[in-house]
């Protein structure tokens, strides 16, 4: 498959971070975030959307981020700071 | 997800609609009934009871507003995100739960591109009492919008969201957990406007069939998901077993690329193999790559090796991935994964005993079992079995298509309730529950 577009990434990132499965951008880094970050998450958004866990932003994964929802998170704060730990 | 940490105190909550939509179709009495019904599938099973209000204390305060309004959660026109609900506590916020007002949102329609009011506040709110979003796909808490849930009078919660929420506030007195909630003869409970096709300014299409009273052309599971198709018309059923629509929707309009002027279809299977969903009429065959027509198609029938003439039925056996056709009394065993007939058919016998001779189309379902459809009845094999079920044949218009007294489209047509049918099972998908209402 091809690969994602610079454009999805940065919607991919928004919408992971929107719905709680990447932190907040880094005040200082702006909106950096590491790539292991980023796979861990998306892994955890497809696992959680019924999805192969790849950590690749692959069709049916952006498909599924552009399926009409509900606004709250799926993991909260909480969630995240626990997985940090 | 983890579950909230949150929950109600009190056991009475108040809700009030303080702005209902500003452009819909929707009329103020049936978006307060649909959100008494939603409240309501929460609190008949849990000690929970919800009450409207005029005031503005009230608990759950219930908005239709756009884009950004003021609460972090700004809306993003239609599509994306469609609602939300804030969690129970001491905040002034909590309870309350927001439209996105740029939505279609619709009641009993058989509109793909609409919202569901019910099915999604039903969803909103579990977050005001306190649930979080979960995985699982069956469960009405799961974050993505799944389509309608049925008819909101007889809607009933997945096991999975019973089982959270009797978690947070216990059991209510005179529910079984694994029981059906009743609701009392005698309470009296706001109306839901008419049926669509009920209602004296919208006459049913001259050729659109009473999903009650017919034969069906094709019937067949796609995505999950059991479609019951007639004439010129399909009805959908979510995988939840809900009907989608009482109004039957327009093949043409649903599944694009096949020819304007076909009437009816003989049979509808989706390919184990790569999903594909296979359309036969005549001696011809289109598949279909979700709901568009691949390039190249229709194609005549022989490519499965099947003789020109058409087929009855079409339906692939979770047994054993393999696909069976049936015409008259015969009956071909295909291998899709080779693309080739499976040697010694047609065979004039089927392998499941006690399936009628003629069909009028099969599926599997997602029970893992095969189901087989003639004239108004259907048949059952179990997985792993080769015999037709003990009870069967039963109604499809009963079983499948709602087709109860109250919602049959005609009076003459209305079946019988199921008489003596209850579930005494203590636990379902590995849960089993305690009742501690004292």
């Amino acid at each position: 498959s091809a690969a994602p577009k610079a454009e999805e990434i940065n919607q991919g990132v928004d919408w992971l971070i929107k719905f709680g499965y990447l932190p907040p951008p880094d005040p200082v880094t702006g909106q950096l975030q590491t790539q292991e970050k980023l796979t861990r998450a998306i892994k955890a958004m497809q696992r959680f959307g019924g999805l192969e866990a790849t950590g690749v932003l692959d069709k049916a994964t952006l498909e599924l981020m552009k399926t009409p929802r509900c606004s709250l998170p799926d993991l909260s704060e909480l969630d995240t700071a626990r997985r940090r730990r | 997800s983890i579950q909230a940490l949150t929950k109600w105190n009190k056991r009475n909550l108040s809700w009030r609609v303080r702005a209902f939509p500003k452009d819909s179709h929707l009329g103020h009495d049936t978006i307060r009934a649909l959100m008494y019904y939603a409240l309501k599938v929460w609190s008949d099973i849990t000690p929970l009871n919800f009450h409207e209000v005029a005031g503005n204390n009230a608990d759950i305060q219930i908005d239709f507003s756009k884009a950004d309004h003021n609460d972090g959660y700004p809306f993003d026109g239609p599509g994306g995100t469609v609602a939300h609900a804030f969690f129970p506590g001491e905040h002034h916020t909590a309870g309350d739960t927001h439209f996105d007002d740029d939505e279609s949102w619709t009641f009993r329609s058989s509109d793909a591109h609409g919202m569901d009011l019910f099915a999604v506040a039903v969803h909103e709110f579990g977050h005001s009492i306190g649930l979080t979003h979960i995985s699982a796909l069956e469960s009405i808490m799961r974050p993505y919008y799944q389509g309608p849930v049925g008819d909101p009078l007889k809607y009933d919660l997945p096991y999975e969201d019973k089982v959270r929420i009797w978690q947070l506030y216990g059991v209510r007195e005179s529910v079984s957990p694994t029981a059906r909630p009743e609701v009392p003869k005698n309470e009296e409970h706001p109306l839901l406007p008419d049926l669509p096709e009920n209602r004296s300014t919208i006459q049913p299409r001259k050729d659109e069939p009473d999903r009650c009273t017919t034969h069906f052309d094709a019937v067949a599971q796609i995505r999950g998901e059991a479609f019951f198709f007639k004439g010129k018309y399909f009805w959908r059923l979510t995988r939840n077993k809900h009907l989608v629509s009482l109004q039957p929707a327009q093949i043409h309009r649903f599944w694009r690329g096949l020819p304007l002027n076909m009437d009816s279809l003989d049979a509808v299977y989706e390919r184990t193999t790569d999903h594909r969903i296979v359309f036969f009429k005549g001696d011809r065959y289109w598949v279909f790559k979700d709901n568009n027509v691949e390039e190249g198609y229709p194609r005549p029938i022989t490519d499965f090796g099947l003789p020109l003439g058409g087929i009855d039925a079409a339906f692939s056996w979770a047994h054993n991935d393999k696909t069976y056709f049936f015409k008259d009394n015969l009956c071909w065993q295909y291998d899709d994964q080779e693309r080739r007939m499976d040697a010694g058919y047609p065979s004039e016998t089927t392998p499941w005993k006690g399936v009628p001779e003629t069909l009028d189309d099969a599926m599997r379902w997602s029970d893992g079992a095969a189901y087989f459809f003639r004239g108004k009845e259907y048949w059952r094999v179990l997985d792993n079995y080769m015999e037709v079920d003990a009870g069967y044949p039963r109604s499809i218009a009963q079983d499948w298509l709602v087709c109860t007294g109250m919602q049959s489209d005609s009076p003459n047509s209305r079946a019988k309730p199921r008489q003596g049918h209850h579930d005494e099972s203590r636990s379902e998908n590995g849960y089993e529950v305690c009742s501690c209402t004292s």
